[in-house]
């Protein structure tokens, strides 16, 4: 069995948020070390994953591995009954075909209990190599966010510059062209103004093009962390990672548009 | 003119 019990179901809810979009069903794998998840879009372009690590739970019980079948749309649509400062309680009984979702208000005056009905999933899974990145830049996710809505006015893919300066971000289309450079500032923490800074760490600059249209779905994982990590190489595909607090991480990776 | 890459071109599938 399955439980694991989440102080805030704001969490959850943003998660499911930032991914249901991108994939309509994938496999919760469970297992004594957390709640995991990659699914790729329907297209083979970009990957999108998260982890839970068991201590982000209290309490948290697996006591084998478990893959099992959600549906996003119907997860994000019983979400949506929870408040976000709601404890939420995922149980899940052997060789059942639901799993439960129990919200429980602060006050534990009211509590609520939804049932999902699971589904058989049959996924491909990517192996990802653990790759050290000619480039890592990380950068305000707010930031990320509006250099990604605003260059989609201009075209539909963006080219990612990183050099020892900074990060230039450029677009071409029809009507025109626009760019944002953010230069590498002092420090990346946020200094109690909740400022994020940019920083590039890097062997060798690196210049991919990336699709617009997934970049804006990405940033909707923007709301459960101030920074987004960017870890690219020349010509593979990059990863995005937005960590979730201490207890877990998004990642998205996107795979570049290579030149004819 | 450039093309859109595929992740199962770059990591294994299972």
């Amino acid at each position: 069995m399955l439980e694991a019990r989440l102080p805030q179901a704001s969490i959850l809810k943003k998660i499911v948020e930032s991914v249901k979009d991108l994939v309509s069903q994938a496999n919760f794998d469970c297992s004594d070390s957390g709640i995991s998840f990659q699914a790729m879009d329907e297209s083979n372009i970009a990957l999108s994953s998260f982890l839970l690590r068991a201590d982000g739970f209290d309490p948290y019980r697996c006591d084998r591995n478990l893959s099992l079948g959600i549906k996003f749309a119907s997860l994000s649509k019983i979400l949506k009954c929870a408040g976000n400062d709601d404890v939420v309680i995922i149980r899940y009984m052997d060789d059942a075909d639901i799993l439960s979702l129990v919200f429980e208000s602060p006050n534990n005056e009211r509590i609520s209990e939804f049932d999902i009905k699971l589904l058989d999933i049959d996924s491909e899974y990517l192996s990802i190599p653990d790759q050290e990145f000619e480039c890592k830049v990380k950068m305000s996710s707010s930031e990320f966010s509006r250099i990604c809505r605003d260059l989609m006015t201009i075209g539909a893919s963006v080219v990612i510059d990183a050099t020892k300066e900074g990060v230039k971000f450029s677009a071409t289309g029809d009507d025109g062209s626009g760019s944002v450079l953010l230069k590498q500032s002092g420090s990346i923490d946020n200094e109690g103004r909740g400022v994020v800074g940019t920083s590039v760490e890097m062997v060798e600059p690196v210049s991919l093009e990336l699709s617009l249209k997934y970049l804006n779905n990405f940033t909707k994982a923007a709301p459960l962390s101030d920074s987004v990590a960017i870890n690219m190489s020349n010509g593979i595909p990059v990863m995005f990672q937005f960590d979730v607090g201490d207890i877990g991480y998004i990642r998205y990776f996107l795979a570049p548009q290579i030149k004819d | 003119q450039s093309q859109q890459g595929r992740l199962d071109s770059f990591f294994k599938v299972s």
